[in-house]
């Protein structure tokens, strides 16, 4: 998944 | 991704639609609050800043293009469309929303999860959003009430962060170390502050008449 730092959200 | 979180953002996208949909086809922003959408044009801005320098998949630069787009747009039409511009309500939507922008940069600078540019102005984004909708909501009071539209706009902006909480509660119990105080907190905040709003709104349904 997307490293911690990543925000995936909107 | 899961069913709530791809709601929540359908839901949210589809708030802005009804509102661009309304302002755009019969060119009226009655009961809407310019100041809201203007607090909401900064918070997608300071949110989605990382749209250039990070990519987490297509729908996610899309939906940000999309909210971006729709947010400065709608601000747009309220402000400089001559016909739109004419049904806004400036003399009822007075809340002091610059007064919301500095407490929360002071609080991002406080509270956040890395002290650095981006991380800062996203925590900040946050924060405004949680209390970006005051100005609508004082508008509402004000203005005897409100057309469906109007409505039917702020009942899926104020369900898109609620259904973002049941998201958020998934993703504790399946993924693990996802653990986000800040962004929980901001948007049970966010969503508390609907809560009269939706009292009134379901009565309006039981009642079958206009959101009093």
């Amino acid at each position: 998944d997307t490293p911690k730092d990543f925000h995936d959200e909107l | 991704m899961n069913i709530f979180r791809l709601a929540g953002d359908m839901t949210h996208l589809a708030s802005v639609l009804v509102l661009l949909l309304k302002i755009h086809t019969i060119k009226s922003c009655a009961g809407v609050s310019l100041r809201t959408q203007e607090l909401y044009a900064i918070v997608f801005a300071t949110r989605y800043l990382d749209i250039f320098t990070s990519f987490v998949s297509v729908y996610n630069t899309f939906m940000k293009l999309v909210f971006l787009g729709s947010s400065f747009s709608i601000v747009w039409y309220m402000r400089y469309h001559k016909a739109v511009h004419r049904t806004y309500d400036r003399e009822q939507d007075t809340f002091r929303h610059w007064f919301l922008v500095l407490p929360c940069l002071v609080l991002a600078l406080l509270i956040h999860e890395k002290f650095t540019f981006l991380e800062v102005l996203w925590t900040f984004s946050l924060y405004l959003e949680a209390v970006a909708i005051l100005p609508q909501l004082v508008l509402l009071q004000r203005t005897r009430n409100i057309d469906n539209l109007t409505g039917q706009y702020i009942f899926l902006l104020g369900g898109y962060r609620g259904l973002y909480i049941l998201n958020w509660i998934y993703r504790y119990f399946t993924e693990p170390h996802f653990v986000h105080w800040i962004t929980w907190i901001a948007g049970l905040v966010q969503t508390l502050l609907y809560a009269d709003f939706f009292y009134y709104y379901f009565l309006r349904f039981i009642g079958g008449r206009g959101v009093e």
